[in-house]
C-alpha cells in the first residue's frame, strides 16, 4: 500500500528500459554487459535504497508484466494467437533475466545468504500476486504470465554455473516452498499451470535425480500430497467432469514417468500417497504399491509351488517416512491402544475402537479413514516386532491370538460394510513387494478369511481355491463374476 | 455432493480448462520455427 | 450377500458399467494406461523428454532446451539477415527432415504437401514417401493398382531405396491440405 509518489511511474520507465535492453541486438542472450549499467540506472534512480523500495520496485514490475500480458490476450482486434503469445514471452523473459541477474550478482560471489533472499522474495512477490489477482479476477484469472515467470526463472538458475550450482538446493526448496503456497486448493484456477510447473522435466530431473542424497524427495512428496488432496473430493465421484479428467490423466502420465523413473521414491513415501487417494481411485493407488526398489530381483509369483514363506525379503521392513504412531489421535486413543497391545486388556478397548473411528454418520463419509490407515499399519508393524521378539517369524500360526490380531478380528465383525471395507482397504494398502509389511498382511487376510463367521466378511476378502472359495454363494451370482474369477484362477495356476 | 469451498474451486478449475498451458509457454521463444501445433491425419508418424 | 457397493455385487455393477459406460468406471478398472504418450518399456528414464501432463506424445529433438556458452547465440546479430522460410528451395532431404521431425506441427503438413507437389506420395498403410523411379516402365497397371519399381524413402538410412511394390492407389494419400489459418 501507499507507495511512495513516482514510484510507479519509475518503474514503469525502468521496466521498459530493460525490456528494450534485453531484446536489442547487441546484447545477446546474456546481457550480463548491460546489466552492470542498468543496476546504475537503478541506483541512479533510488531503487536499490533500501529493501521496501526492493520489494515495492519488484511486485511493481511483476503487476506491470502481468497487466502487459492481459492486454494482449484480451486484445480482440488480433486474433492471430499464435503471434500474441510471443510477444507476452518477450515481456516476461525479459523480467525473468532482470530477477535471474539481480540474484546471481546479490552481495559478494561467494555469499549465498543475500542471493537466496533475494529469490525467496521475488517467489512471494510473484505468489502473492498471483493469489491477489486469482481472488480478484476469479474465473477470467490468466495462467500462463505467472507460468512462464516460474519456469523460465527456474531454467535460467539452473544453468550450469559455478555461482548458481552452489545455492542449487536453496533455489530448489525456495520454489517447493513456493509451489505449496500455490498449490491448487490455494488457486484452483492455477492448477493445470501447477501440475505442469511440477513435473516440468528439469524441475522432476533436479528434485529427484541430480540433488545429492534424495534430499528434495520429501519436498517433492509434499506436493504430490497436496495435489491428490486437492483432486480428492472431486474423485469420490464415479462420472467425472471433462476438467476433473484432464487434471486426472496429467497426474496419471506424472505418476507414470515416477513409477518408470524412480520406483525408489513411489516406495518410501507411498504411505502418505495412499493416504490421501480416496478408496474408490484404485487404478491410482495401484500404479503407486506397484513399485519396487530396482535393485530387488522380483519372483515370478507364477512359479507353480513358489513358497513366499522362504523368500528373503519378507524379512525386512521396507522404508516408510512417516512417523506413523504420531498420525494415531487423540492422544488418549493412543495410550489405550498401546495398553491394549502391551496387557490385551481391558476388553472394553476393543467395543469401543468402532466409535473411535467413526466420525459421523453420513454415508461416504463415516469413518476417519487417515486414523484407520494408521492404525492398521501400527498394530501390523507392533505385531511383527512381537513376534519377532518371542524368536519366531510371522505366519499363519505365528500371528493368531493376540492383541494385535483381537483388534483386526474386532474391526472386521463390528464394523459395517463401508467400514470393513475401508478397513481392508487400508491392509491393501501395504501388499506391495516382497517385504515384512507385504508378508504379514497377506497372512492377516488369509487369517480373517479363515476364521470369518459369516459370508459376508468373506466377500469383501476373496482368495484363492484353498480355502474352498468356490462353495461360496458370492463367487457364482452372476456369470460375469464367476468368469472374472476363473480367470484370475488361470492366470495363477 | 460437493462441498460449498469444492464448488468454487471447480468453477475456478473449469474455467481455467478452456484457457489450458500452451506448449510454448515453457519454452524459450522459437524464432525461425515456432511452435504451430495442429491435428495431422492419424496415418502420420506420431512420434 | 452384501447388497451395497461394498461388496461383490458392486464389483458387479461396475464390471456391467465398464461395456456400458466406461466414463463410470475410469478411476476403478481405469485407463488404458499404453495410451497415454509414454514407453512404458524404455531402458532409458523417461523424465528428460517428458513432454508435460497433456503432452501425447514426448518432446521431440528441437522441444529440448540445452545451456550453450553465450557465444553461441548469435540470433540477436543474424536474425534480420536470414532469408524467410520457403520450402520450395530446400531440397528433399530437408523436406523429409521437417516431415519427421516435426509430429503434429503444420510443418508436417507443409512439408507434406510440398513434396507431394515434387510427385512423392505417402502411403498410408506403409508410412513411408514412394515416388517412381524416372524411365523406369511399370510391370503391371490397372484402374486400381499397378506394380513396377519405386523409389522409398527409407528413414532408417536415410536415403532412397529401389523396391519393387504392388501399389494400390487406394492406399496413397490426396494431396496435403494446409488449413488457411495456418501459416508456417
Amino acid at each position: 500500500y501507499e507507495d511512495p509518489p513516482g514510484l510507479v511511474e519509475k518503474t514503469d520507465f525502468l521496466l521498459r528500459e530493460w525490456i528494450n535492453i534485453y531484446n536489442s541486438q547487441h546484447q545477446g542472450r546474456d546481457s550480463t554487459k548491460a546489466f552492470s549499467i542498468f543496476v546504475h540506472q537503478m541506483n541512479v534512480h533510488g531503487i536499490l535504497k533500501t529493501d521496501d523500495l526492493i520489494t515495492r520496485f519488484f511486485r511493481l514490475s511483476t503487476q506491470l508484466c502481468v497487466e502487459t500480458v492481459y492486454r494482449a490476450l484480451l486484445d480482440k482486434s488480433n486474433a492471430n494467437m499464435t503471434l500474441i503469445r510471443p510477444k507476452c514471452y518477450h515481456t516476461l523473459d525479459a523480467f525473468v533475466r532482470l530477477v535471474s541477474l539481480l540474484v546471481k550478482h546479490s552481495g559478494d560471489a561467494n555469499n549465498t545468504t543475500t542471493k537466496i533472499h533475494l529469490l525467496n522474495k521475488v517467489l512471494g512477490i510473484v505468489a502473492g500476486c498471483l493469489l491477489q489477482d486469482h481472488d480478484t479476477r476469479t474465473v477470467d484469472f490468466q495462467q500462463m504470465p505467472y507460468q512462464r515467470i516460474f519456469t523460465m526463472l527456474f531454467l535460467e538458475l539452473n544453468a550450469p554455473e559455478p555461482i548458481l550450482e552452489a545455492i542449487n538446493l536453496h533455489v530448489l526448496t525456495a520454489y517447493c516452498h513456493t509451489f505449496h503456497i500455490l498449490r491448487p486448493s490455494k488457486a484452483a484456477g492455477f492448477c493445470y499451470a501447477w501440475l505442469e510447473l511440477i513435473s516440468h522435466r528439469v524441475f522432476i530431473g533436479r528434485m529427484l535425480a541430480t540433488t545429492p542424497q534424495q534430499k528434495c524427495w520429501s519436498l517433492y512428496a509434499q506436493l504430490l500430497v497436496d495435489l491428490f488432496r486437492y483432486l480428492a473430493p472431486f474423485l469420490r465421484n464415479a462420472e467425472l467432469a471433462k476438467p476433473v479428467t484432464m487434471l486426472y490423466k496429467g497426474t496419471l502420465r506424472v505418476l507414470l514417468v515416477l513409477l518408470h523413473d524412480f520406483p525408489e521414491f513411489l516406495c518410501d513415501y507411498y504411505y502418505g500417497f495412499c493416504d490421501v487417494i480416496p478408496p474408490n481411485c484404485i487404478q491410482m493407488r495401484n500404479l503407486i504399491l506397484s513399485a519396487f526398489p530396482r535393485t530387488m530381483r522380483l519372483p515370478d509369483p507364477f512359479i507353480p509351488n513358489l513358497k513366499v514363506d522362504m523368500l528373503p525379503e519378507i524379512s525386512y521392513a521396507p522404508r516408510i517416512n512417516t512417523n506413523i504412531s504420531l498420525t494415531i489421535s487423540p492422544a488418549q486413543f493412543k495410550k489405550d491402544l498401546d495398553s491394549y497391545l502391551k496387557a490385551r486388556a481391558p476388553v472394553t478397548f476393543l467395543s469401543e475402537l468402532r466409535s473411535n473411528l467413526q466420525i459421523s454418520n453420513e454415508p461416504g463419509v463415516r469413518y476417519n479413514i487417515s486414523l484407520m490407515n494408521a492404525l492398521v499399519l501400527y498394530v501390523g508393524t507392533q505385531a511383527i516386532a512381537y513376534i519377532r521378539n518371542k524368536g519366531l517369524t510371522p505366519s499363519m500360526s505365528t500371528i493368531a491370538h493376540s492383541a494385535h490380531m483381537d483388534i483386526f478380528q474386532n474391526l472386521t465383525v463390528d464394523l459395517d460394510t463401508e467400514g470393513r471395507y475401508l478397513f481392508f482397504n487400508a491392509m491393501a494398502n501395504q501388499l506391495r513387494y516382497p517385504n515384512s509389511h507385504t508378508h504379514y498382511f497377506s497372512c492377516t487376510f488369509l487369517y480373517l478369511f479363515a476364521e470369518a463367521n459369516t459370508e459376508v466378511i468373506q466377500e469383501q476378502i476373496t482368495r484363492n481355491p484353498t480355502y474352498k472359495f468356490w462353495q461360496h454363494q458370492f463367487v457364482h451370482c452372476a456369470p460375469e463374476i464367476e468368469k472374472l474369477f476363473e480367470s484370475v484362477a488361470r492366470s495363477c495356476f | 455432493p460437493l462441498q460449498k469451498e469444492h464448488q468454487q474451486q471447480f468453477q475456478l478449475m473449469e474455467a481455467a480448462y478452456y484457457h489450458m498451458p500452451h506448449p510454448s509457454d515453457t519454452e524459450r521463444i522459437r524464432t525461425y520455427l515456432p511452435r504451430n501445433p495442429c491435428n495431422t491425419p492419424s496415418y502420420y508418424i506420431q512420434a | 450377500m452384501v447388497s451395497d457397493q461394498f461388496g461383490v455385487v458392486g464389483l458387479l455393477a461396475f464390471i456391467r458399467a465398464a461395456e456400458s459406460d466406461p466414463n463410470l468406471v475410469s478411476l476403478a478398472l481405469g485407463q488404458d494406461l499404453t495410451a497415454l504418450g509414454l514407453n512404458l518399456n524404455s531402458p532409458e528414464n523417461l523424465y528428460p523428454s517428458f513432454g508435460g501432463p497433456w503432452a501425447d506424445h514426448p518432446c521431440r529433438p528441437q522441444d529440448v532446451d540445452f545451456h550453450v556458452p553465450p557465444e553461441y547465440l548469435i540470433n540477436h546479430a543474424i536474425r534480420d539477415k536470414l532469408a524467410a522460410m520457403k520450402l520450395s528451395r530446400y531440397k528433399d532431404d530437408l523436406l523429409f527432415f521437417m516431415f519427421y521431425t516435426s509430429v503434429g506441427d503444420v510443418l508436417q503438413i507443409a512439408a507434406a504437401a510440398e513434396l507431394y507437389g515434387r510427385e512423392w506420395r505417402y502411403h498410408m498403410e506403409e508410412k513411408v514417401w514412394i515416388t517412381q523411379v524416372p524411365g523406369m516402365a511399370h510391370i503391371e497397371k490397372t484402374q486400381t493398382y499397378e506394380r513396377g519399381t519405386y523409389y522409398f524413402f527409407d528413414v532408417q538410412s536415410w536415403r532412397k531405396v529401389a523396391k519393387e511394390f504392388h501399389l494400390d492407389y487406394s492406399k496413397l494419400e490426396g494431396r496435403p491440405v494446409l488449413n488457411s489459418t495456418s501459416t508456417v
